[in-house]
């Protein structure tokens, strides 16, 4: 801890180790920022000290990134199954191969919308994608939520979670939904939930006025609507680490040509 | 080389080959591991850049950087292209006019940096060429 900027060789004995200035230091931040290609130094509103489910499966790819890059793919692909296969699977690593960026995106909304049981139960996300750095075009995307076990009130049950891609809103009535997928399980199942949301999110990209967000809505084997929180579907009121997030893989779709300064 | 310079070399020795001996015997010494061109550590922290609220990771990275000299003779570990090798000798004849090579990065390899945006997402992207992994003479 002695300095920013260190020179450890020994052969080189009137090399100091100190502090960078301030002006130094401005420089070396305005430099490095530059070659990752941001305007400025991000401030990102984080509301604990611990990371949620987001960050650490991102996490998950920067280790698996960082051990690829040190030994062989099929053992770093040993590796990633023992550590954390709950998290990034090994379908995850394998669009990682082919991209050049991850981004995972906050939701930004949760509406749960408890209504009588004549209506619909369903859970609201929306994720703002506004923000994705020029050059970079969509090759994959996802929707994470993660399901707990619940057999106290549905012993055997099974139900079918359905995702679907919100296409209208009106304010009177339910909005217009396209099924993106329906999925099967049983109530004691537990684990990561992954769905293909790769068309929606290039939608979304493309015209980001069509971006209005997904829902989902839970039924069990006799078309009873229950809330996804009864199914065991973690909302935001959950596990910091078990949120639903949304994340997308990228490939540069246009060189991106560094300014001089 | 001009008349000039052969007069001067006529000064210093008798034939162009001791000229040369000498010179390679000063330059010999100069490239011995010690001052020869090699990568030397270079770190930089993010950390101590104070960007430790937004990059998650890494908190720095060996950057690196290549430095020593690239005199005739060339080592086998100093990574010289064939070209290189010649322009030493070159360089030894004619030192006004034809520098020595340089020391520089025979092979760089990217980082992965894991940060959050203003919005509280979550980016991880691979940048190229920014570690020097080895150094040699161009």
């Amino acid at each position: 801890g002695s300095g920013s900027v260190l020179d450890g060789s020994e052969l080189q004995p009137n090399f100091i180790h100190r502090r960078l200035r301030n002006q130094e230091k401005r420089e070396m931040q305005k430099e490095i920022l530059s070659i990752l290609g941001l305007n400025h130094r991000p401030r990102p509103h984080l509301n604990s000290g611990k990371y949620n489910s987001a960050p650490l499966f991102m996490l998950d790819l920067y280790n698996s990134m960082s051990t690829e890059e040190k030994s062989d793919v099929d053992q770093y692909r040993s590796l990633f199954t023992t550590t954390r296969p709950a998290l990034a699977s090994l379908h995850d690593t394998e669009f990682l191969h082919d991209a050049d960026m991850v981004m995972s995106f906050v939701n930004l909304v949760e509406n749960d919308r408890e209504l009588s049981p004549q209506r619909r139960h369903h859970k609201e996300f929306k994720f703002n994608l506004s923000q994705i750095p020029e050059g970079e075009a969509i090759t994959a995307a996802e929707f994470r939520v993660y399901k707990e076990c619940v057999t106290r009130a549905f012993r055997n049950e099974t139900f079918l979670l359905s995702v679907f891609q919100v296409v209208g809103e009106h304010p009177d009535r339910d909005a217009d939904l396209f099924l993106l997928e329906s999925r099967r399980l049983w109530a004691a199942e537990e684990g990561w939930l992954e769905f293909d949301i790769t068309a929606t999110s290039n939608l979304w990209v493309m015209s980001p006025h069509h971006n209005l967000g997904l829902q989902i809505s839970v039924e069990t084997s006799s078309g009873w609507s229950i809330s996804p929180k009864e199914a065991g579907l973690v909302g935001r009121d959950g596990a910091l680490e078990r949120q639903p997030f949304m994340v997308a893989f990228f490939k540069v779709s246009e060189v991106r040509i560094r300014t001089a300064r | 080389s001009t008349g000039r310079r052969r007069q001067q070399n006529r000064n210093r020795s008798n034939s162009p080959q001791e000229a040369t001996k000498g010179s390679a015997h000063t330059d010999y010494n100069s490239s011995d591991q010690k001052t020869a061109c090699r990568k030397h550590e270079l770190y930089v922290s993010f950390r101590e850049l104070g960007w430790q609220d937004w990059i998650i990771a890494p908190e720095g990275y060996a950057a690196n950087y290549c430095d020593g000299e690239c005199s005739f003779p060339l080592n086998a570990h100093m990574n010289a292209t064939n070209h290189a090798i010649v322009q030493t000798l070159v360089h030894l004849m004619n030192p006004e006019n034809v520098p020595k090579p340089c020391c520089a990065p025979t092979k760089l390899q990217a980082i992965s940096v894991l940060y959050y945006d203003d919005n509280s997402n979550v980016i991880l992207k691979k940048y190229k060429n920014m570690v020097v992994r080895s150094c040699g003479c161009h």
